[in-house]
């Protein structure tokens, strides 16, 4: 039991420095267990050092890089142990268009082997996708279901920020 | 192994019978704010076998039934259904195909199938089980929710990778 | 003291219906003392009914409506003691198109009583604005500050895009 | 009353002396992920006389000095001035132009200044008591923060309400 546990965290600690490179382009990363003569109940400790900067307590780091570093840590696990499918909603909303792009290449890659529902408001992940759904209220209070093309969507959204 | 559609009538503002099919590969959901998008991952989630009505957002289960709007009075009670492929028998069932039921009357009654065989609602949490399907912080991240494995303490970080190994 | 944060909650309550309805076009919404005979202890309850729904809990309403309700009831409390200047990191980040037009618009009026420092992803926010500072980091690990224009910034961080 | 501009050396990630002028209106602040915006945010706070490392996302205050990166090393020291027109005499000193400067040394030892007079932190707390500046959900919002209002106990939402009373 503790040495699957040691296993499998040995295992995504692997993951996770390769993933947090690639996806912040550079820096480094890694995973430390708190306690590791106490498998059991140890904890385990996030050490994050993005591109250029030196490694430094997880809460100075800004919110685009905390989601990211959060979204690197779950593909590393992925990696070790797929899921069939992952819904994530708004996973990308604090992310810049750099580490955006990062994001929808690493889905993409993914989704080779993981099935992906993802709820979004930018247009790089939409465009990252392979099938669109629309959400709308027509009817006050109650959802409806609209298929909806990327370019519809976006004349429509613009139309409403133009209109008003 | 993967999703095949999502079936909803009366789940939270999904008043009308609504299906949505997914491809294997990326489905996005997008639309306006309050237009319904994090219900359809309540509504996944809750078909699942989720029994905490605070993970769906409310104070209690009744919540998840379509409660009435301007133009519509409430409804008696909600019925969600998942379809999975299960070709590579993913999911310990002699089924390539397997669908999860889950319906819930305002009395608080509550049904349970497996491709339409009544069962209860231990036999789906069983089904899914070590599978990792319908975790949160692993195969589902909930809206605002992506910092919370960076936030908490490193001993609650343990839930991930103990389900890893 | 007591009598004070009544007539300051009365005015604030005021204020809010009016800004929550303009922000969402349309809804209501009230603020209630959870023990009114208390004065000094009581908690205030928010009520928040959008445009052609029922009256709900605060937790069943959506990210963005949440954060709109939030800027409502901040609006609310600048009319009524407005406030020099006012910094909001990032408070767009879960808002629709549509929204982020009245938003935006909101701004724009408040804007000549009270300062604004908005930091922002969100093309819209940017529109709005008198002025806007870049910030990077050219050199690893240390910001600069640069002065941009908009459309500069919408060609960089497309080209960003693209180009990776 | 409004900012004019603000000043910063050796704050966060500002290594180089840095000034921002600001406008009456809006001004916006843009740029990537970990760029440093939001420490701009925390440079206000902090010299208004944020006492909390927490809510500046340290674990000391003496994470606001620039630490070092890859290309540059540590400081020894960091300081910030904010310089407010105050020629509605909104703030209950004897000048047009208020300038507010914060220093602090790795050793943990700090100075305060307005307008170039060494003065006490408490002096500088006390200018701007009840004037609303620099208070968390009211004048300023960090970022993630907006929620906090709602998502708090309505007990904790009387600050703001009495603030204003
Ligand atoms: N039982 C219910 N009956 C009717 N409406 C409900 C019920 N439960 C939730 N809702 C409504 O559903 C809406 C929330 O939907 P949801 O959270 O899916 O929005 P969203 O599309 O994710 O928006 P955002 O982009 O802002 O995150 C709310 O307006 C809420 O009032
Ligand atoms: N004392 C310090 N010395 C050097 N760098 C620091 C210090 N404190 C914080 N930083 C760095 O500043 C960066 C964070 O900046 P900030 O939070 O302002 O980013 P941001 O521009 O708001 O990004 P985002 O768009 O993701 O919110 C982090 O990478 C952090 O490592
Ligand atoms: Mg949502
Ligand atoms: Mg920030």
């Amino acid at each position: 039991m503790a040495r699957r546990f040691a296993e499998g965290f040995e295992a995504i600690r692997h993951e996770f420095s390769d993933v947090f490179t690639e996806m912040f382009g550079g820096g480094e990363a890694d995973l430390r267990l708190t306690d590791p003569d106490n498998l059991l109940e140890t904890g385990i400790e996030i050490i994050a050092q993005p591109p250029g900067k030196k490694p430094q307590h997880l809460n100075l780091l800004s919110g685009g890089e905390r989601a990211l570093t959060a979204i690197a840590l779950l593909f590393a696990v992925l990696r070790i142990k797929p899921v069939p499918f992952c819904v994530l909603d708004e996973v990308d909303a604090a992310l810049d268009e750099a580490n955006l792009t990062r994001l929808t290449r690493f889905l993409r890659e993914f989704s080779k082997k993981t099935q992906f529902i993802i709820i979004t408001h930018r247009k790089q992940t939409m465009e990252g996708a392979d099938v669109m759904y629309g959400i709308t209220m027509e009817e006050s209070g109650v959802s409806k279901l609209v298929s909806v093309k990327l370019e519809d969507y976006e004349q429509k959204t613009a139309s409403v920020a133009a209109g008003e | 192994m993967h999703l095949k559609r999502l079936e909803m009538i009366g789940f939270k503002s999904f008043a009308d019978r609504t299906e949505l099919g997914f491809v294997p590969g990326i489905t996005a959901v997008v639309g306006p704010n309050g237009s319904g998008k994090s219900n359809v991952t309540d509504g996944i989630r809750w078909v699942l076998g989720e029994q905490s009505a605070k993970s769906l957002r409310g104070s209690k289960m009744e919540d998840v039934i379509f409660n009435g709007s301007e133009s519509r009075k409430p409804v008696g009670y909600c019925e969600v259904s998942l379809t999975l492929d299960n070709t590579d028998q993913h999911l310990k069932l002699d089924y390539s195909e397997v669908r999860i039921t889950r319906r819930v009357y305002r009395s608080g009654e509550g049904q349970y199938f497996i491709n339409n065989q009544p069962c209860r609602l231990k036999d789906i949490t069983e089904l899914f089980m070590d599978t990792g399907i319908g975790k949160e912080a692993y195969s589902m991240i909930g809206q605002g929710r992506i910092d919370d494995i960076l936030s908490g303490k490193s001993e609650d970080r343990r839930a991930i990778f103990e389900e890893v190994a």
